[in-house]
């Protein structure tokens, strides 16, 4: 919240559209602007009652450069908007930057996520140190419900809880790498660099940099999902493979191939397989290892198809490995498995694990 | 020597962020660079983002320092 918890002292709150962006249809920006508003009604008793002229509560404009409240924009990008805290004149009113290209999709800002941030701040809410949560103070396109438990706590501890509140799925806290309890959904290497798929978000690690980025997937990589299962990279096409359910996507490395996504049983398997575990690649041979629950396949990258004699058994292939994955990564001719908080550094050479640590540890913690 | 004018333009972009969004006192150019409050709320922006705090103008830093963002501060009131 804002230094001494400003809230409105009522839940009835009045706005006003005072103009509107060329951008966009009159129609779009109404319905951004409400259900941006509803984002917050949903969890708090708040109402927002629309007024066509005079003084509101909140009142929302489009503006460029300096618009007359002394906190200038500055043309595209950079600063999107800004809003101020609950109070008297100035207070809740809502400024949008004219000078950015506003949109209803992913194609450049997003016109309901900046507003539905912005109406936090008009609400009392101050920004988040989650990369998460809506109210973190930069600009990300996400799908899905927009508040992650972090923003509901915060405008539940101003307005308490909506009466009539319909269930919601709140995004969950963003990922630690610190957590001793932390697993991971997918790892790959991306042209030198290993990426870490956890819940919506991505670590980058890098030899040279000590600390792992973290990101939000959509942020990278808009078209493919917010959880990702499996994922390799296949450095002799300089593509990586996303799998998420029973699609796949190639990535040749920050853009989508054509013709993606695809079904997994292209690449031949059963269609009772629903979901891959675990994807790597050994480059040394050639071949793709997918894991899939007890069970893993082979498949020839050359001759884009399966090797014979599969699936078998984790188990017994892969001693002291237990019998399921959920990651997997090849680097410097060890095999790295990740299963619950485990981390199993696998000797391709010799059959067997070497190390096992904390599947933190990748992280270097 | 004086810096090249790319290092320039990161410094004075970084300036003016500390100086928006974390409160950083207005001063005289170049003398702040390596003084108490600019590397206090160089530090103060690094971990309010979790990057690694280390009150200098690292590349990641600058990175985040670049993107779209609200113009609303990071810390205290906005009036």
């Amino acid at each position: 919240h804002f230094p001494r918890h400003p809230k409105w002292p009522n839940n009835n709150i009045t706005f006003r559209i005072v103009n509107y962006t060329p951008d966009l249809k009159k129609s779009d920006v109404d319905r951004a602007i409400r259900n941006a508003l509803n984002v917050w009604t949903d969890v708090t008793p708040l109402t927002f009652k629309k007024l066509h002229e005079g003084i509101a509560d909140i009142m929302i404009s489009f503006g460029s450069k300096e618009h007359g409240d002394y906190n200038p924009f500055d043309g595209p990008n950079g600063l999107l908007a800004h809003a101020y805290p609950p109070g008297q004149g100035i207070g809740g009113d809502t400024h949008f930057d004219e000078e950015e290209n506003w949109t209803i999709d992913s194609s450049a800002y997003n016109l309901f996520f900046v507003a539905a941030h912005e109406l936090g701040h008009a609400l009392g809410m101050s920004h988040s140190t989650d990369a998460g949560a809506l109210m973190y103070p930069v600009y990300s396109y996400t799908t899905g419900y927009p508040l992650s438990e972090d923003d509901i706590e915060g405008i539940q501890a101003l307005y308490g809880p909506n009466p009539n509140q319909r269930k919601v799925k709140p995004k969950p806290d963003t990922p630690d790498k610190c957590d001793p309890m932390l697993t991971f959904d997918a790892v790959t290497e991306l042209r030198g660099e290993t990426i870490i798929f956890k819940d919506r978000f991505y670590w980058r690690l890098h030899l040279q940099m000590p600390e792992p980025v973290q990101t939000l997937i959509k942020s990278t990589w808009p078209s493919i999902p917010n959880k990702v299962d499996a994922a390799y990279e296949y450095p002799e096409k300089d593509l990586v493979i996303i799998f998420s359910g029973i699609r796949m996507w190639a990535l040749n490395g920050y853009n989508l191939v054509d013709g993606y996504p695809k079904y997994i049983h292209k690449l031949g398997f059963p269609k009772k397989v629903r979901e891959i575990d675990a994807a790597v690649h050994i480059g040394d041979t050639g071949k793709t290892l997918f894991f899939a629950d007890e069970k893993y396949w082979s498949y020839d990258e050359a001759t884009g198809t399966m090797d014979s004699g599969y699936p078998r058994s984790i188990e017994e292939d892969f001693p002291g490995m237990g019998d399921e994955v959920d990651a997997a990564v090849y680097r410097y001719g060890y095999l790295n498995f990740f299963h619950d908080q485990m981390q199993y550094e696998y000797s391709y050479t010799y059959r067997k694990v070497i190390r096992i640590m904390r599947t933190n540890s990748f992280l270097n913690c | 020597l004086p810096l090249q004018s790319g290092d320039k333009d990161n410094w004075l972009l970084a300036e003016k962020y500390l100086r928006r969004f974390y409160g950083l006192p207005a001063g005289l150019q170049g003398r702040q660079r390596s003084s108490g409050p600019f590397e206090t709320k160089m530090e103060e922006m690094q971990r309010f983002f979790k990057l690694k705090v280390t009150g200098k103008l690292d590349d990641n830093t600058l990175e985040l320092m670049k993107q779209a963002r609200c113009g609303v501060p990071d810390i205290g009131e906005y009036n």
